[in-house]
C-alpha cells in the first residue's frame, strides 16, 4: 500500500491511497497478474455509514469486511492503514486472544470504532496511538486544520512513532507504504521514494486530488497488486474511489 | 537504487480524470444504515456481493489445498473460525452472522476473511 497525507499552501487537507494486496496468493499466467488482487476488485465497494438518515462517516471497503482499511468523518478526520510486517506479527496476536489474552483490539475493528465514534484528530490519534492491537500497523491520519496530519507507527503493545506533518520545516506531506520511516525500504519494493520524487516535482502549490492521483498512477507507485485507489478530502467527507490496473511492463509489487 | 529499477516511470501528469489503461472503473455505493440491528445492516451489500465474496474465498481454500493435499487444513481453519466467532465483541459477531447468512457464505469463511489482516502481517 501507499498513502499520503498532505497540505497545500492554503492549509488544505489531502488524503490519498493506493490499496495493494494478493502478494504470493497465487500468480494467473494468462493475464500476468495475482489472482486474489484481481478476484478483490468486484468486491471493493464504497460505503455510506448512517445514523438517523445522517451521514457518520464514509470509507470504501470490501463486501464481506467489516473493518475499515480507508475511511474519512466528514468535517473531522481522515484514516487509512497499511500493513506493518514483523515476526511480532498478527498471528501471536490471534494465539494470544484464542488462549483468553483478550484486551487487544482487531486491528479493523479498532478503526471502524474510531470512525464510528471519535469525533476530532486528536481523539481518533490518541485512540490510534493507545489502544493494544493483535497486529502491528501504519495508521495515516489527516485533520480539518493546517499541519493536522501523522503517521502513526504500531507494534501490537505500543506506539513506536508518530511522525506529524510540519509545514515550518518544510514537511507537507508524508509518504507511508510498508516500512518503518527510519528504515530504508525493501531493494526489491521501494515505492516510498518514487512517491516523494513525484509530489516533490509537483510543489506544495499544485497539490490537488488530481496531482496526487498523478503520483499514485506512476509505477512501481502503482504496481500489480494494487486495487484500488482512493482520494479523500475531509471538507464535507469528498471521497472518491477507482479501480485500478496495472499494464505491462509493471512491477509484480 | 531507483534508477536501476526496470519497472520506474518517470512521473505521470494529467492521469486525472481517470481513464485510459491503469482505470478499471468506479465502485458502486451503499449505505449501511446503523440504526438497524447489526445482523441486518450489510444485507444490501451482500445481496449484490455475494458470488464474489464466495469466489475469493474459495480460491484462498483452493491455494491452501495446494500446499495442503486433501483439504483437511481448509476443514480445520474453517472449525477453528467458527469457535474464534463467539469471542469477538459485539455488535462485530452479529455483523459477521448476518454477512454469511445473507451470501451464503461460510461462517467460518466469513471469519477468516475479517481477520486476514492479522494473519498477512507476517
Amino acid at each position: 500500500c501507499t498513502s499520503i497525507v498532505a497540505e497545500d499552501k492554503t492549509g488544505k487537507l489531502y488524503h490519498a491511497r493506493n490499496l495493494d494486496f494478493g502478494l504470493f496468493l497465487g500468480w494467473d499466467i494468462k493475464n500476468s497478474s495475482w489472482t486474489i488482487t484481481q478476484l478483490l476488485k468486484p468486491l471493493v465497494v464504497a460505503l455510506a455509514f448512517q445514523r438517523n438518515n445522517k451521514t457518520i462517516f464514509k470509507s470504501t471497503n470490501f463486501a464481506g469486511y467489516i473493518g475499515m482499511l480507508s475511511g474519512v468523518r466528514p468535517g473531522a478526520f481522515t484514516l487509512t492503514m497499511n500493513e506493518r510486517f514483523s515476526i511480532d506479527g498478527g498471528y501471536l496476536g490471534i494465539l494470544e486472544w484464542i488462549l483468553g489474552r483478550r484486551d487487544g483490539m482487531w486491528m479493523g475493528f479498532l478503526t471502524r470504532a474510531v470512525l464510528e465514534n471519535s469525533t476530532s484528530y486528536e481523539e481518533a490519534k490518541e485512540k490510534l496511538a493507545k489502544t493494544r492491537l493483535l497486529a502491528p500497523a501504519y495508521f495515516i491520519l489527516g485533520g480539518n486544520k493546517p499541519g493536522q496530519g501523522c503517521v502513526i507507527t504500531r507494534s501490537r503493545a505500543a506506539t513506536l512513532d508518530i511522525w506529524d506533518l510540519d509545514i515550518k520545516q518544510g514537511t507537507w506531506f508524508l509518504v507511508e507504504t510498508n516500512y518503518d520511516r527510519w528504515k530504508p525500504p525493501l531493494f526489491l519494493d521501494n515505492r516510498r521514494d518514487p512517491a516523494k520524487q513525484c509530489l516533490n516535482q509537483i510543489k506544495q502549490e499544485n497539490l490537488s486530488l488530481a496531482t496526487i492521483y498523478d503520483v499514485l498512477s506512476t509505477k512501481p507507485v502503482l504496481n500489480k497488486l494494487t486495487v484500488y485507489t482512493t482520494l479523500m478530502a475531509v471538507d464535507g467527507g469528498h471521497t472518491e474511489t477507482y479501480l485500478r490496473e496495472c499494464p505491462e511492463p509493471c512491477c509484480p509489487w | 537504487a531507483l534508477a536501476g529499477d526496470p519497472f520506474r516511470e518517470d512521473c505521470r501528469n494529467k492521469t486525472y480524470p481517470p481513464s485510459g489503461p491503469t482505470y478499471k472503473g468506479t465502485v458502486p455505493t451503499y449505505i449501511i444504515n446503523l440504526d438497524l440491528p447489526p445482523y441486518k445492516r450489510w444485507a444490501n451489500v451482500m445481496n449484490d456481493k455475494k458470488t464474489e465474496l464466495k469466489k475469493v474465498m474459495q480460491n484462498i481454500k483452493n491455494l491452501v489445498n495446494k500446499f495442503f493435499p486433501g483439504s483437511k487444513i481448509a476443514d480445520l481453519v474453517e472449525v477453528k473460525m467458527v469457535h474464534l466467532l463467539s469471542s469477538l465483541p459485539h455488535p462485530f459477531r452479529e455483523e459477521i452472522e448476518g454477512i454469511a447468512n445473507t451470501s451464503g457464505a461460510s461462517l467460518g469463511d466469513v471469519v477468516l476473511f475479517n481477520i486476514f489482516y492479522e494473519i498477512f502481517t507476517v
